[in-house]
């Protein structure tokens, strides 16, 4: 059975995306079989890979309306170990359909368990809001990695997020674990980044990742290229960080 | 009757209440009598403003559910021309709640279009997706200022919220107009910027602001003290920028 870690918090632009694809990537890279899921309707997996609409046969909407199976939606990339499911929500139509299909917060957890997975870890990229997709990635996975940056507009999502996952583990996924939280985009010595760290050590400290992930002009630049971080430029700062981060993250679980 | 004018942008992170909360402000501090709506859930104009959940005695959640009148939900602030709708949506089953409420795209604009409002100047701040309260804020809306943080993924969902306004033009609201598209968190001489930049010229060029706001330490910090930017640090790039914006943005209304 594969590790399913899901990659959440409710605020917008925090690194969800770029550490879903980068520590897939990362896993792939020390060879570890790895399948990418997105559940975010804005899609960003799919320009992080280079995946044009065109190149789409069916994703995560498709499983979940089960209009297709999970071995029709896996789409393979350039990497031997790394396997993508990509968003198929590319309409507002198909945003609104997702909020009827999503109220049911077993789905996913329930069709993936019914399958074979030959991966050993899958990693799920959720959308900015709690509602819908991300209380289904929530509740199919076995632990969340939630990226931070500096602002006191994250801290209040992860209070609401911690609230959330107490809720899940009572009711539907009592094995929901936190992975870790992951100070993203971050700049040293700047009164943000020293006022978050203050927060977080008073709420919830022992999750702290020890790798940061530095504010990198690369990462953002590589979204231009279709390529990841690690792929666009392995000797940025950025990249490197996120495989110490993926490197962090196997430690963590060879010892558990 | 006041102009209506909505912050959004199906991208998450990228400046949409900072940019709603300082022009807010800036216009109330240009002797604009202004109110400041909080359509997101997440509710970050509260933190930016030092409202705490125990100031706040109705929101855009009870507006929209007929629990109370708008006279009831507006909070006065410490400027006497801005007054703010916070939103009061506090839990996933608030958020859950909201789905299903804001089925009807007309709800706000029927419910606004009934209230004899006393500004010259209405701002919303959306969410970062299109379906529920972005739907209805755009519906209900004159004309959007589009914030854009430089990169690839906020130039995809440029393209699905341009698609979007025209649905609502041709279905609902057909004065909605685009205000301008506001470059946010800039940072000169980056690839991440000139590659946004002449995307941006390409597809939509004309309603580019000339006011370009630079990222600016002091604005994430001013989360931490309850206070936009402009108020917390009037010195700041960032907060100078914004009261620039804001008169850019009354120097076109004047004009048309
Ligand atoms: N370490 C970094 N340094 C510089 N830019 C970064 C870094 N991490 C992410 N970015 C950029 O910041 C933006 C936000 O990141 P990203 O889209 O991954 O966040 P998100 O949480 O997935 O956003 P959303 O809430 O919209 O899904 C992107 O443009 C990305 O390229
Ligand atoms: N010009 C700037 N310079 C530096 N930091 C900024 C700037 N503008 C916004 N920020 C910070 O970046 C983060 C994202 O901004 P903000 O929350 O306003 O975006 P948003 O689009 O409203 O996000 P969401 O999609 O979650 O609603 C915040 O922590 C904010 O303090
Ligand atoms: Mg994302
Ligand atoms: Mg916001």
């Amino acid at each position: 059975m594969p590790k399913i870690i899901a990659v959440a918090i409710p605020k917008g632009g925090v690194g969800k995306t770029t550490t879903s694809v980068n520590l897939a990537v990362g896993l792939a890279i020390l060879e570890k079989k790895t399948l990418l899921i997105d559940l975010d309707p804005s899609g960003s997996c799919s320009v992080n890979l280079n995946f044009d609409k065109n190149k789409i046969t069916g994703g995560s909407m498709s499983l979940l309306s089960f209009t297709k199976s999970l071995g029709q939606i896996i789409h393979k990339t350039e990497l031997d170990n790394l396997d993508f499911v990509p968003s198929n929500a590319f309409t507002f139509d198909d945003e609104e359909k997702l909020t009827k299909i999503t109220s049911n917060p077993l789905l996913l957890r329930n069709i993936l368990s019914q399958q074979t997975i030959n991966y050993e870890y899958v990693i799920i990229d959720c959308p900015p809001y709690l509602h819908g997709m991300t209380n289904l990635g929530l509740t199919a996975s076995d632990s969340v990695i939630i990226p931070v940056k500096s602002s006191n507009f994250s801290i209040k999502a992860l209070q609401k997020l911690l609230d959330h996952i107490n809720l899940i583990r009572k009711n539907y996924n009592n094995t929901l674990t936190i992975e870790g939280i992951l100070l993203t985009m971050y700049e040293v010595r700047t009164n943000a980044s020293l006022l978050t760290e203050t927060q977080l050590l008073k709420i919830i400290g022992k999750y702290l990742f020890n790798t940061k992930i530095p504010k990198s002009a690369s990462i953002a630049e590589s979204t231009f290229y279709g390529k990841p971080a690690i792929l666009y430029n392995i000797y940025s700062s950025g990249a490197k960080a996120y495989l110490q981060f993926t490197k962090e993250l196997l430690i963590r679980n060879k010892i558990c």
